[in-house]
């Protein structure tokens, strides 16, 4: 167990304070809204786009510090990337509910909150339904009681995917996917011994982050597609790079 | 451009400039 809590402790070093991560945010949204004159401001939609846009610069700079990752090719740093990109952001915001957000409202990364049934009366039918999954998967990993190392080992363990296409060390890949796995598994009999097959249930979570991430992509494609989206951002550059 | 630019340039830019 101390080496495993040895390469925990690891793990989470590497992880970005959530304070450090919003004043970040609410800097560049602040920036922005100060480059813009009175009759351009940005509508809600393009503001919630800046904020993911503003995260994923984070996550992309939270992979890039990962010794693990380091250990890569930058090609393979990319792939890897390209492809969980969406899951990592929709880890994020379902852990910071859990960490941060009350029943039946979301916490933002900005440190607001906005009301379920606000964003529901609100929003379309498909943004609405990806809304519910988001607050039931919330749901389920707050009764899980996911604690943060749980949360940095799922974060791992998508970034970490030997099954994504065109990587070239995949041994690597598998070699930290299998040690991520086993310091869970480790930690959640440590720490919740009671509680039966917790580690299974955790991956469990896993497959449906993956189909709401995928939900996500197609939406906001096809809100790019609209020109709903700022122009020129990681978002957009990631969403192109599927579709190419 | 490059559709993997940014990303590209954030895996590879150098901090220490």
């Amino acid at each position: 167990p101390s080496s495993n809590t040895g390469f925990l402790s690891e793990l989470l070093q590497g992880e970005p304070e959530e304070s450090q991560v919003c004043s970040r945010v609410v800097a560049s949204l602040l920036r922005e809204q100060a480059s813009r004159g009175k009759h351009d401001r940005l509508n809600t939609f393009s503001i919630m786009c800046k904020m993911a846009d503003q995260t994923l610069f984070g996550l992309v700079e939270w992979a890039r510090n990962c010794a693990l990752f380091k250990e890569l090719k930058v090609e393979d740093q990319m792939v890897l990337l390209q492809s969980c990109w969406s899951e990592l952001l929709v880890l994020d915001h379902l852990c910071r509910q859990v960490a941060y957000g009350m029943d039946g409202s979301i916490y933002l990364v900005t440190g607001q909150k906005i009301d379920v049934s606000t964003v529901l009366s609100q929003a379309g039918a498909t943004l609405s339904s990806l809304v519910s999954r988001a607050q039931d998967l919330v749901s389920k990993l707050r009764a899980l009681h996911l604690d943060r190392q749980e949360f940095v080992c799922l974060k791992y363990l998508v970034l970490f995917n030997p099954d994504v296409k065109s990587v070239q060390d995949r041994r690597q890949v598998e070699r930290t996917q299998e040690r991520v796995n086993r310091a869970l598994m480790e930690h959640t009999l440590h720490t919740h011994p009671g509680q039966s097959d917790k580690f299974g249930q955790l991956l469990l979570r896993l497959p449906e982050v993956r189909s709401i991430s995928l939900q996500v992509e197609e939406y906001l494609y096809q809100r790019h597609l609209l020109g709903d989206l700022p122009c020129n951002s990681l978002l957009t550059e990631m969403l192109h790079a599927k579709h190419t | 451009k490059k559709p993997n630019a940014l990303l590209h340039y954030l895996l590879n830019k150098d901090d220490t400039k």
